[in-house]
């Protein structure tokens, strides 16, 4: 779940992929 | 008057700012929803300031220059200024023309989410010290990028790189400035201001998430 991702993990994911959808 | 140059980076931060924003319908979900006990509410907004995070990546991505950047310098400049940008990023939202019916229902339910009131009121402060700038959309998109674009973030390597990004946009913001508000000079200079504002809550930022955790 989105809760236990630290700032930087949510950041470098979404960084690599596309979140437009 | 803008340059030629000028008014394509400012139309290419505005298309984006206007793709990449927090749509309406997840900011009327969190106004309008129920009450919801605390825990769920905890979760909702994790989940809402995730949303906001990527969302802000995707506004980033297409900021001019940006993926030039180190990609270690590009992760450093995003993670110093997530949250400023997510503080204005709500202000823009609370004082947005839409949201201001809902904005006493939203006060309140965040005022009841457990976060202590001493961290609570400086943030309705200063949504409220923004709305009074009268702000216009430009000026939001610029101020975020000019956010993001910070040289002097921990553990960013190419300082000089990024001072000279946000340069560009500072010239930019400048001019709109003096259009939109040209009977305050002091305008521009108060826009920066509030920058200085945003720093302090990302620095209150995990005391106060602490507290809300506690709670």
């Amino acid at each position: 779940p989105a809760s236990n991702l630290g700032l930087e993990d949510i950041i470098r994911k979404a960084l690599m992929g596309n979140f437009d959808d | 008057e803008l340059t030629q140059e000028q008014m394509g980076l400012l139309q290419y931060v505005m298309d984006s700012h206007l793709k990449h924003r927090l749509p309406q319908s997840l900011a009327t979900r969190l106004i309008l929803q129920d009450d919801m006990g605390s825990d769920d509410n905890f979760v909702f907004l994790t989940e809402m300031a995730t949303r906001h995070v990527q969302i802000l990546v995707e506004f980033t991505k297409k900021l001019p220059g940006f993926q030039t950047l180190d990609h270690e310098d590009q992760i450093a400049l995003l993670k110093g200024s997530a949250v400023e940008a997510m503080f204005l990023r709500s202000a823009e939202l609370f004082n947005r023309k839409l949201l201001e019916r809902h904005t006493d229902i939203l006060e309140e339910r965040i005022r009841k989410s457990g976060i202590s009131h001493d961290y609570i009121n400086p943030m309705f402060n200063f949504y409220k010290s923004v709305g009074e700038l009268k702000m216009v959309e430009e000026e939001y998109a610029l101020l975020t990028a000019v956010v993001i674009l910070t040289p002097d973030r921990q553990y960013l390597k190419d300082k000089e790189s990024v001072e000279k990004l946000q340069e560009t946009f500072l010239h930019i913001l400048e001019k709109i400035c003096k259009r939109h508000h040209p009977d305050n000079p002091q305008h521009f200079a108060r826009l920066l201001g509030r920058l200085t504002e945003l720093r302090t809550f990302s620095h209150h930022h995990a005391d106060m998430l602490m507290s809300w955790r506690m709670n």
